[in-house]
């Protein structure tokens, strides 16, 4: 463990927590992307299957259950519970698109072909793309909730500290793994122009406003 | 080779 993987763990910890506290406490879970809560209960389903397998340590085991847990409940809140709040109209990008090709590529490019091993890919894959709806969704409301860009700074922050943990790792340890590198760096990425208006206006106290 | 990459991350 890390300081970078720590940091990078809290920050997905605490973006998980502060989107369940959003739509608890506002009873709405108005301007979240339900397909991209959807695509994160599908990346920690394929990922964390090893969690019956193998046994990493107390941390690794317990923190991968609350991933699990907290994604499938805070899909549970939108379709379920708060389902009269979700902006079903404008979150609309098709889910296919991200969950097929990530499928076909983990089947292609993978480090062996085992089930296991495929499944962790495809996670890898799919969550390099999953928060895609949810920007989606952003820049088609033109505007988010100052609680839902904490979120997504948060969420995008922790794979930017897993690129550093794998730069640390890379000198430390002698090893690394491309396939995970790769993907993360499309996934921060992702973030890169959601970060700017995050650090130029929010951080402001300005209201994330996307030009239209 | 890739053997001696852990899978410990979350």
């Amino acid at each position: 463990m890390n300081i970078f993987r720590l940091l990078g763990d809290l920050s997905h910890l605490l973006a998980i927590i502060v989107l369940l506290l959003k739509i608890w406490k506002t009873r709405s879970c108005a301007g979240i992307s339900g397909k991209s809560q959807i695509l994160f209960a599908i990346v920690y389903t394929s990922r964390y299957l090893d969690l019956v397998t193998t046994y990493i340590s107390a941390y690794n085991t317990f923190m991968k259950l609350i991933f699990v847990v907290a994604a499938y409940a805070t899909v549970y809140l939108m379709y379920i519970k708060f389902k009269a709040t979700y902006d079903h109209n404008h979150d609309t990008f098709r889910m296919e698109f991200l969950v097929i090709p990530s499928l076909i590529l983990a089947l292609l490019i993978n480090h062996e072909l085992t089930v296991l091993e495929v499944l962790w890919t495809f996670s890898i894959y799919l969550e390099s793309v999953a928060i895609l709806p949810q920007l989606f969704l952003v820049s088609k409301t033109g505007e988010a909730e100052s609680i839902t860009s904490h979120y997504l700074f948060a969420l995008g922050s922790y794979r930017g500290l897993y690129l550093l943990n794998w730069v640390y790792r890379y000198y430390a340890e002698d090893h690394y793994d491309l396939i995970a590198i790769v993907a993360g760096l499309v996934q921060t990425v992702l973030y890169c122009d959601f970060f700017y208006l995050y650090i130029t206006k929010v951080l402001k106290g300005k209201k994330l406003q996307l030009p239209a | 080779s890739y053997k001696n990459v852990p899978k410990d991350e979350l």
